[in-house]
């Protein structure tokens, strides 16, 4: 329901991804390689694999401080089943929350989608 | 959508989906059960095989020719005393009356800890990540330092910290060559109806084998479940009862004479909320504000809660929830009423859940109660809880059920001079 442990996981690895970049003052994409260079290396491959896949479109996501919630809903591994509330983790602070009031959670989720498929079309060129 | 489509991740998701699955070793090449590697149901669930050919070969079998040329019970303990020209297993052991240790149970007995550090972006590095492959292959569990079947040494002290102790050890203790005779039949999530199923996977033969001592404890997932409505897919008492008495059953059939099972009540786990609902969860420790309270309502909501009625902010449902474990503890106390005496090869035996008086004695030692939890899903016991419920049980057996514990073993010393640290684990 609602993107279940997918959802989880990825509100999970999010919020790590922009502490971590908070904390090492680093950029998303070395997080992110730090990220699979501190797996074992059996694991390594996958993870890189993985982020070939998602890295760009977390990169944006992070970079402008979405937080958890939007970006795992503008990905899609979060998502509002027929009769089901919309989930929210409300892990970022308050303070972290780039937008206002003025936009609602909806509005935040389709700004984030629109800023990755602009920063897909520009990767892939014409 | 699905997040174990993404490339990569697909791969990671298959093997846990591996891993998850097993319920017996993967490596064992003699089918007895019992395996000679770690992870994947193999020694930290089960004592380790000392001969993964042979199929009589296993920890807990009665010994072969009394193990005069080698061991084929995998305590350590073989040879002859050429003073006496009798076996050491015979002179050591033969009138120690040896008994196994084996528990049925749930994440709990598993001992599930998901290390905090892989969560806690202050904490993460290459070093909280060096053991994930086994971590995974043995389910997220650690059976190997958990309550009932804790043995050796803790490996892994950068993600799992505290004592070691247990009712194995303590058994051991008492009498060494019940060395490397135990089994951890537990699973995440199991309940009465499943424990039907994975209570097939205790080898005991009762012909073969000493007698064990099980320990039936069902402690949380019948009243534990991710559903918005989930007193309406709670285990009902008459449920409880007809599900325990099959286990019963099976036991019956394969345990040998001489053993014992000892059912222990459902927890109340109210206190899981009241000690944590107001702490910060590590996922968000650089910016701490995420509760545990907000985790569980967000668990809640995905329906991947392990427990809504316990982890949840709305008190009367942890109330509800109290009512229908305290209903479920009468139904296997009905059990013990009516079947103490239907057993020939086991004592049954009842035991109230030992939780509130482990709580009890670490606060009156001066910790507090959310000091005993896992930090990362705030719902089970951690290893200092571990270790002090070990500490708790041993004193209720001790006091009130001394003839499962067995004597203690006069020649303890003698098998330590002898036979060092038999073989470890």
């Amino acid at each position: 329901i609602n993107g279940g442990y997918g959802c989880a996981a990825c509100t999970a690895l999010v919020a790590i991804v922009e502490q971590l970049a908070e904390i090492k003052n680093s950029t998303v994409v070395e997080t992110l390689d730090y990220l699979c260079y501190i797996l074992p290396v059996e694991l390594r491959p996958s993870c890189r694999a993985a982020l070939e896949f998602l890295g760009p479109m977390l990169v944006v996501l992070v970079e402008h401080k979405v937080g958890p919630d939007v970006a795992c809903h503008a990905l899609t591994f979060c998502y509002t089943n027929p009769g089901q509330p919309t989930c929210h983790s409300m892990i970022p602070p308050l303070h972290r929350r780039l937008k206002g009031p003025s936009m609602t959670f909806e509005e935040k989720v389709l700004e984030a989608k629109q800023r990755i498929q602009f920063r897909m079309k520009k990767t892939r060129g014409p | 959508q699905n997040i174990c489509e993404v490339p990569g991740v697909k791969d990671i998701c298959n093997w846990l989906r591996k891993a998850f699955k097993g319920r017996k070793p993967s490596v064992d090449f003699d089918n007895d059960m019992f395996s000679i590697s770690q992870g994947l149901r193999g020694s930290s669930w089960r004592g380790k095989d000392c001969s993964d050919t042979s199929r009589n070969v296993y920890p807990g079998t009665k010994p072969l020719a009394e193990d005069r040329t080698f061991d084929s019970n995998c305590n350590g303990i073989f040879g002859v005393n050429k003073k006496t020209a009798r076996s050491y297993e015979e002179e050591l052991c033969g009138a120690s009356q040896p008994r196994g240790v084996a528990v049925l149970g749930d994440s709990i007995s598993a001992h599930f800890h998901m290390p905090p550090q892989w969560l806690d972006a202050t904490l993460i590095s290459e070093k909280v990540f060096e053991h994930l492959i086994l971590v995974v292959e043995n389910e997220i569990d650690w059976p190997m330092l958990s309550t009932v079947t804790g043995h050796g040494k803790n490996n892994w002290t950068e993600v799992i910290t505290g004592p070691i102790d247990s009712l194995y050890l303590r058994i051991r203790d008492r009498n060494r060559c019940n060395h490397r005779d135990y089994q951890n039949i537990a699973a995440n999530g199991e309940d009465s109806i499943g424990m039907q199923n994975l209570v097939k996977t205790l080898a005991r033969n009762p012909q073969r084998d000493h007698p064990i001592i099980v320990l039936y404890a069902l402690i949380g997932n019948d009243v534990c479940n991710g559903y918005p409505d989930t007193v309406a897919h709670m285990t009902t008492p008459q449920a409880m009862y007809d599900n325990t008495v099959n286990t019963l059953e099976h036991l019956h059939a394969t345990l040998p004479n001489n053993s014992h099972v000892i059912m222990m009540g459902l927890a109340d786990a109210r206190i899981l909320y009241n000690s944590m609902g107001h702490r910060i969860h590590p996922v968000a420790t650089h910016w701490g504000h995420f509760t545990y309270g907000q985790f569980y309502d967000f668990m809640n909501c995905l329906q991947i809660s392990p427990c809504s009625g316990w982890l949840t902010t709305n008190g009367t449902l942890r109330n509800l929830t109290a009512e229908r474990a305290e209903e479920l503890s009468e139904a296997l106390r009905k059990v013990y009423r009516d079947h103490k005496k239907s057993y020939y090869n086991f004592d049954l035996h009842f035991i109230e859940n030992p939780m509130p008086n482990a709580v009890r004695e670490w606060v009156k030692h001066g910790g507090e109660a959310w000091q005993l939890i896992e930090p990362s899903d705030g719902f089970h016991s951690n290893q200092i809880g571990q270790a002090l419920l070990a500490k708790v049980l041993w004193r209720e057996f001790e006091t009130k059920h001394p003839e499962i514990l067995g004597p203690v073993n006069p020649n303890n010393e003698e098998i330590g001079r002898l036979f060092g640290n038999q073989g470890g684990y």
